[in-house]
């Protein structure tokens, strides 16, 4: 018995012949840094929920992962972020949804937990909590990377809810695929909407890749 | 989707999940991640973060189903983990990270890669994108 951490990128469908081997090394080699930061802070006595919190901040302090900075983006090209943490001993959690600014909602959900009765907060009042709070705010153009204005370009002409697993390595710019949000059982090629949209405006789910 | 899970010295876990989502969701959409039992959960016995279709994990209430099993089912928690990803969520929708108040990880998805670490105190450590890659260690 003792300290343990795992931490995660995404998951998804993720083929060898996706990644470059430069962002293939890339995402390793943060995966190490990152995991080093736990394991030292975890060796220093510090407990499982500030170790948790602090892994998951760096994670989305780095744009290879679609959490925080490099957050992909809705249908209407904005930011909506969502974070949740839960501490075992206590079984107390906290959560947040729709934030466009705050920098590091696993804080703010941490927040929720602490300074709040509540469980989840979202949108207008989780912002308005985050500035009650004084967390760290930025502009939404901040969290915005090319990588994902392009994403999201493709997926709009192609009609489709992609599943953004994991990280910029995996997109189009690097031949990567996206895996995408299952529902209705239509391929892509026998899609009956040509602008992506059903009847009733919601965007079509469809059962293929997005290249 | 990012997430974190840990034991400390103390035998105390915590889960962390944090996620922009799907490109082109809905506005308003909200996923698995900020669903406690869903995308994140952690009680005496386990932490666990979820990442893949976040519908599916929803419908599963992954995370919540993998301390249930160990608690009311006894199972360790690589079997609990390999029940919940293989049995429960469909084949392709995701993974997840786990650790138990004991100080095992488990690191089970069924797509065909997920961004991984692990560490434990006794020097095991792994980082991987595949099933087969395993770098330092064998897979836990």
């Amino acid at each position: 018995m003792g300290w343990a951490l795992a931490l995660h990128g995404g998951a998804g469908r993720i083929s060898k012949s996706s990644i470059s081997p430069a962002a293939r090394e890339a995402s390793e080699t943060v995966l190490q840094e990152f995991l080093d930061a736990g394991c030292a802070a975890l060796s220093e006595g510090k407990s499982a929920l500030d170790v948790v919190e602090l892994v998951v901040r760096l994670l989305e302090n780095c744009p290879l992962f679609n959490a925080g900075v490099g957050a992909v983006l809705t249908q209407r090209g904005t930011v909506e972020m969502e974070a949740s943490i839960m501490d075992g001993a206590t079984r107390k959690s906290g959560a947040v949804s729709g934030v466009s600014t705050v920098v590091n909602p696993i804080s703010l959900a941490r927040l929720v937990m602490e300074k709040t009765p509540h469980v989840y907060l979202a949108f207008e009042g989780a912002e308005a909590f985050a500035k009650d709070q004084g967390v760290e705010t930025r502009d939404e153009s901040y969290f915005i990377t090319p990588g994902n204005k392009e994403r999201l370009a493709k997926a709009l002409e192609a009609g489709l809810v992609l599943l953004d697993h994991s990280v910029s390595t995996d997109g189009p710019e690097h031949g990567g695929s996206r895996e995408v949000l299952q529902a209705d059982g239509h391929s892509g090629r026998d899609y009956p909407y040509a602008n992506g949209h059903a009847a009733n405006g919601h965007p079509i789910a469809a059962g293929a890749e997005f290249e | 989707t990012v997430g974190c899970v840990a034991v400390d010295i103390n035998g105390h876990c915590a889960a962390a999940t944090s996620t922009g989502g799907l490109v082109n969701k809905m506005v308003g959409r909200i996923g698995d991640t900020p669903l406690i039992g869903a995308g994140t959960y952690a009680n005496e016995f386990c932490a666990v973060s979820t990442t893949g279709k976040g519908e599916e994990i929803i419908r599963c209430l992954c995370a919540k189903e993998v301390a249930s099993l160990m608690e009311y089912k006894y199972l360790p928690l690589k079997e609990a983990t390999d029940t919940v990803i293989w049995k429960k969520l469909g084949e392709g929708n995701g993974g997840l990270i786990a650790v138990s108040s004991t100080g095992e990880v488990a690191m089970t998805f069924n797509t065909l890669g997920m961004f991984r670490a692990c560490a434990t105190e006794d020097g095991h450590r792994q980082i991987g994108i595949w099933k087969d890659a395993c770098y330092d260690d064998d897979c836990p």
